[in-house]
């Protein structure tokens, strides 16, 4: 799994 | 479902605020830290573009925050006591602070921000805890509002399940401080469900 912000997210 | 549950906690407050003409058992230091936290992380409006979605949430969220804030401070300034409204804000920024230096995706201004704004949220209900903690009691559509707030980050958590199995994608640090954000609403929680759902009134034990 990939370890990254969910920027897509509030 | 969050963000419904998020936006819905917002509506709510803002009904209780007109209803009652009064903010009473409402922690302006939370609110202040809400407006400080929507700053921090959507700063990202001007160059990154999800969605529309994405960004009326994001305007919406940002001027509804100061504008309670607004009408805290000037238009119900006289329903605000600010002697039960005593946690000490400086406990929470600086340790902020410093989980934002430590734990980033990228060590740069932005993403210290991003990071910043998620621990700051994850604690930023806790002025309000500790205000009804103080006070031992609270309306009806006051534990309304603090438990449509609190379910909205504990939503989030099956959607980063989903998103670890489906979109192979983790974000660690919402993740952790979801977790502790959610968790600080527990004893609010039980409380909530065990007495109010129940047509009792908000009472704490003495």
């Amino acid at each position: 799994n990939e370890h990254t912000s969910t920027k897509d997210e509030l | 479902a969050g963000d419904i549950s998020h936006l819905a906690s917002i509506v709510i407050l803002l009904h209780k605020i007109y209803t009652s003409h009064s903010c009473r058992g409402i922690s302006f230091k939370t609110q202040a830290l809400y407006v400080l936290v929507f700053l921090t992380r959507y700063l990202d409006l001007f160059w990154h573009w999800v969605s529309l979605y994405n960004t009326a949430m994001k305007v919406f969220f940002i001027a509804s925050s100061v504008y309670v804030l607004y009408l805290m401070k000037y238009k119900y300034r006289p329903t605000h006591d600010p002697s039960i409204d005593t946690f000490k804000v400086e406990y929470l920024l600086g340790p902020c602070l410093i989980l934002g230096l430590i734990f980033n995706y990228e060590f740069k201004f932005t993403e210290i921000l991003w990071s910043f704004s998620i621990w700051l949220e994850a604690v930023a209900i806790l002025p309000q805890l500790f205000m009804l903690q103080r006070t031992g009691e609270a309306e009806a559509i006051t534990t309304h509002y603090l438990a449509a707030l609190g379910a909205y980050r504990a939503l989030y958590i099956p959607n980063w399940i989903w998103r670890y199995f489906g979109d192979n994608v983790v974000d660690p640090i919402a993740v952790v401080a979801g977790l502790v954000q959610t968790g600080l609403y527990l004893d609010f929680f039980y409380v909530y469900f065990t007495k109010v759902l129940q047509g009792q009134k908000f009472e704490l034990p003495a």
